[in-house]
């Protein structure tokens, strides 16, 4: 009924990688003065002409960056706040000169639509929900989902923004446990999934609002993130990152794991482990999953890049200037993998 | 993975699990 049968990939040595898979495309400093949190890819539209533009998050600012024709990255807009820190950038795809960030201390408190003035002369921002927010994803049609708890009872809320700046509000039934993290299914429209503090799996129908399934996959691997879900051929399969796995296991520190899921009956068996390579100390600190490419910062302080379909860990990217990596995402709007260090350096691969 | 850990597969188990569920 849980994950028992887990292929392991063979895992290559240390030696066999290095961060040479990557190549440094730039370079852009922050000299905003406080910690660094997050970053993240956005279109923007500057001058008539949408371009990808990169935005940093530190603890009381967010900023916007153009790429300038002589490689240099140029602050265009900065979005200030003054009493709750910024935990997390929040993107929306398919939305253009629009930017998410979820503020609080330990738990996010507020969502905020950052934006322009429609002259592009000043920035603004709206407060979008506020509350004990537990989750927070931007989905694809322009649309936002949330989960908030009360003493009683959850509110998880789907909001799309329309052309225009205004917002629609929907409401999906809530399941009894708190809900942990959010994932669209690719090859499934409408499907949303979620994980929950019970270790269960809980599938909704974005449409309708339905809560369709509730899937407990096993009690190995407690809180775990779920970075991507797919379906297929009647599978649903689910990328996990587990920040409590064990640190040393025999076959090496596990990751991120690739479990199927067979939604009509509930069951569900672990595919793939993805491990650390030999030789490599670590767990799963922070990190991000697109298309077939796995990231995570580790505990160590480096960068480690899996390729999903082959199995094993194709890079490695140790701390640079004697400073750890402290997050780590792929862009949303080219190919591009976002490097950050806690100081303001963010290196772009 | 082998059908048999998983049980009776369906492709259509959104729709299926849609008429299902209540409303």
């Amino acid at each position: 009924h849980s994950i028992e049968q887990t292929e392991l990939a063979d895992v290559p040595a240390c030696d066999s990688l290095n961060p040479g898979n990557l190549q440094l495309v730039s370079k852009l400093k922050n000299h905003s003065g406080s910690c660094s949190v997050d970053v993240s890819a956005v279109w923007w539209e500057i001058a008539g002409v949408k371009e990808p533009c990169i935005v940093t998050a530190c603890e009381y600012a967010v900023s916007l960056w153009k790429l300038l024709d002589t490689g240099q990255w140029e602050k265009r807009y900065s979005w200030h706040f003054a009493e709750v820190p910024v935990l997390q950038i929040v993107p929306v795809p398919d939305v253009c000169n629009l930017v998410c960030v979820a503020l609080g201390n330990l738990e996010i408190r507020e969502i905020r639509a950052l934006l322009c003035s429609s002259d592009g002369g000043c920035e603004k921002q709206v407060l979008l929900r506020t509350g004990n927010i537990h989750a927070v994803l931007g989905l694809t049609q322009r649309r936002l989902v949330s989960s908030s708890r009360t003493l009683c009872d959850q509110q998880v809320e789907v909001m799309t923004f329309a052309e225009g700046g205004s917002e629609e509000k929907q409401f999906l039934m809530p399941p009894e446990e708190t809900v942990l993290t959010f994932a669209e299914v690719q090859g499934t429209q409408e499907a949303l999934l979620g994980t929950t503090i019970m270790n269960n799996i809980v599938i909704w129908n974005l449409k309708t609002g339905q809560l369709l399934k509730k899937m407990h996959i096993g009690d190995s691997y407690q809180a775990s993130v779920c970075h991507k879900a797919y379906s297929e051929m009647g599978l649903l399969f689910v990328v996990l990152s587990h920040p409590c796995a064990k640190e040393k296991e025999p076959s090496g520190s596990p990751v991120f794991q690739l479990i199927a899921i067979n939604p009509k009956t509930a069951l569900s068996v672990g595919v793939m482990l993805y491990c650390l390579p030999q030789g490599q100390a670590g767990r799963f600190l922070e990190g991000d999953v697109k298309d077939n490419f796995a990231a995570a910062v580790l505990t160590s302080g480096t960068i480690a890049i899996w390729d999903l379909l082959l199995g094993h860990c194709t890079a490695l990217l140790p701390p640079i200037s004697d400073q750890n990596w402290s997050f780590v995402k792929w862009s949303g709007t080219d190919s591009h993998l976002l490097a950050g260090q806690k100081d303001g350096n963010i290196f772009v691969y | 993975c082998s059908q048999a850990d998983l049980g009776p597969i369906s492709i259509n188990w959104f729709e299926e699990l849609s008429s299902e569920a209540p409303p």
